[in-house]
């Protein structure tokens, strides 16, 4: 059976991108057969591993025509056990293109189930909205990963992302559930970080990971250099944290 | 002459809002009467100076309904020379409510005339996207005001947002200039920091700030305590990086 993972936030910068790269890659070096899903007009993830600038069939044009195969927009990876399906600034004109149509918020859930079988989990990268890219990524999700930077603003988010988690829930997928909430860029030595991560537990109480991703300049480097942290920096802290987030991801699947 | 900036850029956490906050203030300390608007429906802005968990008039229901009056939503501050508009999260429905209104990307423009003449500088946050509510700052702004985090996928996200600005200049706003890129959160000590300035440097020339603002924990825990950076923590090196930006902001315009 597939596992389909999103990574939401609205709250911008807290670490989704570089969450769904190195989970995604952490689970491929476990032999997990893994598709990327990049549905972040900003492309951020789809920079990580392929040059954007070069037209490439993306997620755009499969969501907006349904005639076009999921299968077609498949990009593999250095690994042979991570995939990625990329995508373009394009893509957020999706949202003004599909008004008023009822399956806008079905189409990657159907187009997904293309190509599902090939895979052991799926990974989606959202942008920091709570619109219909994001409601997408939800309705097509086993689960939902919630990033939290270790910051007052990311705090204070979280109420409207768990709104937006039970509308969907009741209207368009039952299923979907909160797999974990992870707190990241999480700095040991400052009062700020260690008070975020008790009012996090708090209110969230087993919800959130074991794994905490502290701050580390090797993972903000790693994607200038088109690497995930793994085969950047092997040795350093992102690598430990990520690979111990993605066996506690196993463990709760 | 009222001068009104917006705060831009459609990456995620790369200081909008800690850099409105602060610019607002910072302009208030040198007694020029200012007004901040929050229009990102996360309403970090706002979070900073009310408790908007209880039900505030705010700028969502004056964008929505003509009748109601930009002056019904003014709230004042700790400071006698700085003004807030607040933002809720019902914000984020604007967008769909006004599609196909020919006004909709010219509510904020219209509204602010009513009230424009009370202020010399009007400071804008605006969330992380380029969609209906950030285009309605650029139309209604004299200069947008670009931070850009010392990291590679914020730099790279550049592109896009000049493309927005062109069209925004050719169809509605001939008017609206780049005040200046302003680099955040900054750390001096790494080459990527460095690299980053560098390219910018290369790429914006004499349109990035002198004032550079490094990573300073008192910035991230200032808007925990409802207050600016500079009576949070007044010699800090946020608070004198932010003056900077203040007085080299006025002497651009
Ligand atoms: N643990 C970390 N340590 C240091 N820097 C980090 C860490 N995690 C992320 N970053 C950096 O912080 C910035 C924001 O991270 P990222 O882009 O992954 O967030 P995001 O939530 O995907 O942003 P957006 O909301 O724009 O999609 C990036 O520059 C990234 O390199
Ligand atoms: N110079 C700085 N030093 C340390 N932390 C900072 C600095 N500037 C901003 N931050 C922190 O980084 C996070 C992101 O900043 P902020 O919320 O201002 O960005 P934003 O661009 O407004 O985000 P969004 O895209 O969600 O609107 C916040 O937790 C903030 O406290
Ligand atoms: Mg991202
Ligand atoms: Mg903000």
């Amino acid at each position: 059976k597939t596992r389909i993972i999103s990574i939401t936030n609205q709250k911008g910068g807290v670490g989704k991108t570089t969450t769904a790269i190195n989970l995604a890659y952490g689970l491929a070096l476990l032999n997990i057969t893994t598709l990327l899903i990049d549905l972040d007009p900003q492309a951020n993830a789809s920079l990580t591993f392929l040059d954007i600038h070069r037209e490439v069939c993306n997620i755009y044009d499969v969501l907006l025509d349904s005639k076009i195969q999921m299968k077609d927009v498949i990009h593999s990876t250095a690994s042979d056990t991570l995939f990625l399906i990329p995508s373009r600034i394009s893509l957020a004109k999706l949202e003004s293109k599909l008004i008023g149509e009822i399956d806008a918020y079905y189409r990657l859930k159907e187009k997904i189930k293309e190509i599902k079988d090939g895979y052991d989990y799926i990974i989606i990268d959202t942008p920091p909205a709570l619109g219909l890219l994001t409601v997408n990524a939800l309705v097509a999700s086993d689960y939902i990963l919630i990033p939290v930077q270790a910051s007052y603003f990311a705090l204070e988010g979280t109420d409207d992302l768990l709104e937006t988690i039970e509308k969907v829930k009741a209207l368009a997928n039952p299923s979907l559930n909160i797999i974990g909430i992870l707190i990241t860029l999480f700095d040991k030595r400052t009062t700020l970080s260690k008070d975020i991560y008790k009012q996090l537990k708090n209110v969230f109480g087993s919800l959130v990971f074991q794994s905490k991703i502290s701050k580390s300049i090797r993972l903000e480097e790693s994607p200038a250099y088109k690497e995930s942290i793994f085969t950047f920096a092997p040795k350093s802290s992102g690598a430990e944290e990520y690979m111990q987030l993605a066996k506690e991801v196993l463990k709760r699947v």
